[in-house]
């Protein structure tokens, strides 16, 4: 891609992460999960979509309808809910410095 | 194949960082987001509409369909516990957020997801898409970037301002009259993050100072333009209604506008060519030339009443060249109730009879509702072609999109010149007495090689 998508590209791979909800005592395979955005790495704050919090909500999807619902606390879910997020590595962890590295690697002569 | 997890791999290189456990601080919607789904997608266009993640023919239950629906512009921000390696990285917001309207119709996008979500993500983790902004009705925006399931909550990112998040993905399929439309919903993140921000300060003491680690909105360089124009070429598509058909045009010349047959075709019909940008026109006119059903060109010509103020004329092309960047604008889709979207691909085919282009391909996504619309070079805004279709299977009933066929604009200029400038309509007669090669490329068939000879 051109130099335009530079600054998108790299904003896209520090920001994208994966997210799944599954529930306590269950296999991870029954999970739900979705894409993310990391809006802030520490403290950490991430923002992905409601979908996958629909199969925990106490009061059911209906509450996402109800008159001037703009917002749920994160308590509409129930206690046996389990979230985890996932992403590639970055500019602090070992891996992602070692890639930024690589130009400093160098091909010795024999 | 089934998907099935394999062992974990590290095709892409990068070891991902161990997935790390995180709470649920709120689920939050963009009222404004939601207002416009109910205008646009709501009421009686509810029944064509289906956004579930799974093709119309898969088995999901109603209840898991509407469950679906109800969560389609909800989102969740949530609380991670840093590891020892984030707890090393500056403090403070990791990006900044583009504000509502300064992303132009047709300006480029990069969506960022992870198809079938945490399923695989040594593949499928921060998958890229590139696309534009097709439309946009407030914070509900539509892009032509393909998306998949698993992407919802991705980020979409802008190249103009550079890296700047634009919208997260709310459903990456939408299929209308159980045809995929080839669009991916959005919703803008600013004024979702405004919503997030809001509520944090609602939810409880603590919570209020995290609305700080919110990224901040792009603020304007002193002097310059917030809202950035946009190709300028799209201004050219107008909507055109005869009767009860309505579909797309382009304007040609300060009083001609030219769209298809099948929108306009009984001459001397009174027609109301509407346009959006730069600002809202609605003018009368009349068809003063359409093409006869047996003409493969399927082009009327109208005429309006009074000249087009600020709309600007595209320049013709002459050349076509496969492969380019070529972008549709049309009224498909939303009709009226939205401005004009614009899809992207390219010139997947340039068809010619004795050396002359008869009949232009692309890959753009183009819709019921989009012909006669314009299809310009992306590059040149030059036009190059009238949308005149797109591609229905008659066996399986099946449309797609991304095929379509266009008129080259080179097969009307001469007659379009001649009328503009001497109002004789002649040039336009040329157009029913297409030979019957051209006939045969219009209707898909194949070319004889040569005549079949008589046995007598």
């Amino acid at each position: 891609m051109g130099r335009q998508w530079g600054p998108a590209m790299r904003a896209a791979e520090q920001a994208g992460c994966v997210v799944s909800a599954s529930r306590a005592g269950l296999p991870e395979a029954d999970s739900w999960s979705c894409s993310g955005v990391i809006l802030s790495r520490s403290p950490g704050l991430v923002l992905c979509h409601g979908g996958i919090f629909t199969p925990f909500l106490r009061a059911g999807s209906g509450a996402l309808t109800a008159a001037g619902a703009a917002f749920l606390p994160g308590d509409s879910c129930g206690d046996d809910l389990r979230l985890h997020v996932q992403w590639g590595p970055t500019a602090a962890s070992p891996a992602g410095r070692a890639e930024r590295g690589r130009p400093g690697l160098c091909t010795p002569q024999c | 194949a089934g998907l099935e997890p394999g062992p974990p791999a590290r095709p892409r290189g990068r070891p991902l960082q161990p997935p790390r456990p995180a709470e649920l601080l709120l689920l939050l919607s963009c009222p404004a987001f939601r207002a416009h789904f109910a205008r646009l997608f709501g009421g009686e266009a509810a029944e064509q509409w289906h956004f579930a993640s799974a093709a119309p023919d898969d088995e999901v239950s109603e209840d898991e369909e509407e469950d679906q629906l109800r969560a389609l512009g909800w989102f969740a921000l949530l609380s991670v516990r840093p590891g020892p390696e984030e707890e090393a990285e500056e403090r403070g917001p990791a990006m900044a957020v583009a504000p509502l309207g300064a992303v132009p119709k047709g300006a480029p996008l990069l969506a960022c997801g992870s198809p079938f979500g945490a399923f695989c993500p040594d593949i499928f983790l921060n998958t890229l898409s590139r696309g534009v902004l097709s439309n946009a009705a407030g914070p509900l925006l539509l892009t032509d970037a393909r998306c998949l399931p698993g992407t919802e909550g991705g980020g979409v990112f802008a190249a103009r301002p550079p890296g700047a998040l634009v919208a997260l993905v709310a459903a990456p399929l939408c299929w209308k009259a159980r045809e995929w439309v080839g669009l991916t919903l959005l919703c803008a993140a600013a004024p979702l993050l405004r919503a997030a921000r809001a509520a944090l300060g609602r939810l409880h003491p603590g919570a209020a100072a995290l609305a700080a680690l919110l990224p901040p909105e792009m603020g304007a360089p002193w002097g310059m333009p917030l809202r950035d124009p946009g190709p300028p070429w799209a201004a050219a598509a107008a909507m055109v209604e005869c009767g009860t058909v309505w579909g797309s045009g382009v304007a040609v010349a300060p009083r001609l506008v030219v769209t298809c047959r099948h929108v306009a075709p009984r001459k001397a019909a009174r027609v109301l060519v509407r346009f959006t940008t730069p600002k809202s026109a609605m003018i009368w006119g009349r068809v003063v030339f359409a093409t006869q059903e047996t003409s493969p060109y399927d082009i009327a010509v109208v005429s309006l009443e009074e000249d087009l103020d600020g709309v600007p004329k595209p320049v013709p092309t002459e050349h076509f060249h496969e492969g380019e960047a070529v972008s549709v604008v049309g009224f498909g889709v939303f009709g009226q109730a939205c401005g004009p979207s614009v899809t992207t691909g390219i010139l997947s085919a340039v068809v010619q009879v004795d050396d002359t282009p008869v009949m232009l391909q692309t890959t753009c996504a183009v819709h019921g509702g989009s012909s006669g619309g314009p299809l310009f070079s992306t590059c040149s805004g030059d036009l190059l072609g009238i949308v005149a279709s797109n591609t229905r299977d008659n066996n399986t009933g099946a449309t797609y999109p991304h095929l379509n066929f266009s008129i080259p604009i080179t097969v009307l200029q001469p007659a379009l010149q001649k009328y503009s400038q001497t109002g004789d309509l002649g040039g336009f007669l040329e157009l029913d007495r297409a030979t019957e090669p051209v006939r045969v490329v219009w209707r898909l068939q194949r070319p004889l090689a040569e005549a079949p000879r008589s046995k007598l």
